[in-house]
């Protein structure tokens, strides 16, 4: 029940999107945050194959089944994350970078994060003046349980504070910044670490960028009635 | 190369600062390559940033041990083409008919011209965005492959004032790059600005249609008894008939070892 194949015909020269039908899972073991279970990770391969040509391309991901949930609290004023329906304290370290001259490895990727882990933490927040990280880090953060909190590149010192007041309008191309936060979703979209998207550091992007923000990452309206469907359930439950 | 999948390239790489260089791109690609690590060309740190390649072949002290940084000139200082370098490597590849070659770039800081034997392509600004090229048609007959890269610097590198501070003069943030290059109340200044091929490098085979981005989403029910697993994934045809494709997705739970529930 876990195998599906699916035909399509795509006319020559063209781009065009495939939704699978959904594959059904029951009682899957769920990822969970460092301290609160398991990992758990499920591969996921997609392949296509070509008639009269064979296989011709393919892809894969470890994914993991995790429902994140994040509110501002009216009383405290601070953001409260929910893991699979389970309120979670969050002890978290601040991150800029692995290494200043970016000599990112893998082995650099995985003793730094299996470190955060050993501490006892359950999240990093990668900082908007420092990278988006890259695949390998979440891969790592997936497999040691560290949510990740991922700003966008604006930080209030170098946009909008400051005598004189610096950059008050973020980039200077707007355009650029939006396609580069576009393909940082589309790289990053798929791991089960990534929690929370941010805008950037202790600022709110020009408004513009931030609406713009906000639309790309907002839920799908399928998704916000399978969210009502659920609650329905559990309220009947 | 051979066979459907991808192929990174994270050695064997050649740098050389852009001045000291008199081909162009072209030449580089074709009748004059660089033949080895000998000046103005060195080994090159790929990922990695120009900074990385000189501190590699010690032409700049490690910026991170005492006080070294301040022996190593900002690009204030220096201008811009000081960390604009070149980057050079070969390959093999010869492809049989219908498969196609992509030359990926995950990630450059911040603008770049490629050449693969003598052809010129321009990735666009922008140090967060990926670049994929469709190097097909432009392979070279005998599967001898020359690949330069040309890497310019941020736009707007800014400059350091004497007392530091967040961000320096913050001409940084009207770029789209990492801020923290021009020194922060915990950081040095970057004398480079973390200029480089920064990520990875790779080829990547496929056949006339190409899985773009596959997008992973579940759903929840019944307090996470019932759960769905969403997959969309955008699809391009490369050939010039109709493509009549198989689409399938797959997923296992490694159990332990070498069991796999299916």
């Amino acid at each position: 029940e876990h195998l599906r194949t699916e035909h399509r015909s795509i006319s020559p020269g063209a781009r065009s999107q495939h939704t699978f039908t959904e594959l059904f899972f029951y009682k899957p073991n769920l990822w969970w945050p460092n301290g609160m279970g398991k990992q758990s990770l499920y591969h996921v391969a997609i392949s296509v194959e070509v008639k009269g040509f064979g296989e011709s391309d393919s892809w894969r991901h470890l994914f993991g089944f995790r429902k994140i949930e994040s509110h501002i609290d009216s009383a405290t004023g601070g953001r409260l994350f929910k893991v699979n329906g389970q309120p979670i304290f969050i002890r978290g370290g601040n991150w800029i970078l692995s290494d200043g001259l970016l000599r990112l490895s893998e082995k650099r990727y995985e003793t730094d994060i299996k470190f955060h882990a050993d501490m006892n933490f359950n999240m990093i927040r990668c900082w908007g003046g420092g990278l988006t990280e890259r695949p390998e880090f979440y891969r790592y953060c997936d497999m040691y349980g560290l949510l990740v909190w991922q700003e966008f590149w604006i930080t209030g010192d170098v946009d909008g504070r400051g005598d004189p007041v610096s950059n008050p309008d973020g980039p200077l191309d707007h355009d650029l910044f939006l396609v580069c936060a576009r393909d940082t979703v589309k790289l990053l979209r798929n791991h089960a670490s990534l929690a929370l998207w941010v805008g950037g550091n202790e600022q709110v992007p020009p408004v513009d960028l931030n609406t713009a923000l906000k639309d790309y990452l907002k839920l799908h309206p399928y998704f916000e009635k399978v969210d009502e469907h659920d609650k329905i359930l559990e309220d009947l439950n | 190369i051979a066979g459907i999948g991808k192929t990174r390239f994270d050695s064997g790489w050649l740098a050389a600062r852009s001045t000291e260089v008199e081909l162009t791109g072209a030449q580089l690609t074709t009748t004059h390559p660089p033949t080895g690590a000998d000046p103005p060309w060195m080994e090159a740190v790929v990922p990695g940033t120009v900074l990385a390649t000189l501190v590699k072949n010690k032409a700049v002290p490690d910026p991170f041990y005492g006080l070294n940084n301040e022996a190593i000139i900002d690009i204030a200082d220096s201008g811009r083409e000081h960390y604009t370098f070149w980057f050079f490597t070969t390959f093999q590849c010869k492809l049989p008919e219908a498969q196609h070659l992509d030359l990926n770039f995950r990630a450059i800081n911040y603008s770049a011209e490629v050449y693969l034997n003598g052809n010129k392509k321009v990735l666009p600004k922008g140090m967060f965005r990926r670049h994929q090229l469709d190097v097909t048609d432009i392979l070279h007959p005998n599967g001898q492959n020359m690949l330069a890269v040309l890497v310019h610097p941020p736009d707007h590198p800014g400059k350091i004032p004497p007392e530091g501070g967040q961000g320096g003069d913050h001409e940084i943030g009207k770029d789209v790059a990492t801020q923290y290059v021009q020194g922060w109340d915990w950081m040095a200044p970057i004398r480079d600005r973390n200029t480089g091929i920064w990520d990875e490098v790779s080829v990547s085979v496929t056949g006339p249609v190409k899985l773009i981005d596959p997008h992973l989403v579940s759903s929840f029910f019944d307090n996470y008894k019932r759960v769905y697993l969403h997959c969309t994934t955008e699809l391009e045809n490369r050939s010039t008939r109709v493509a009549e494709c198989s689409l399938s997705i797959e997923v296992t739970a490694e159990l332990e070892g070498n069991f796999t529930l299916i």
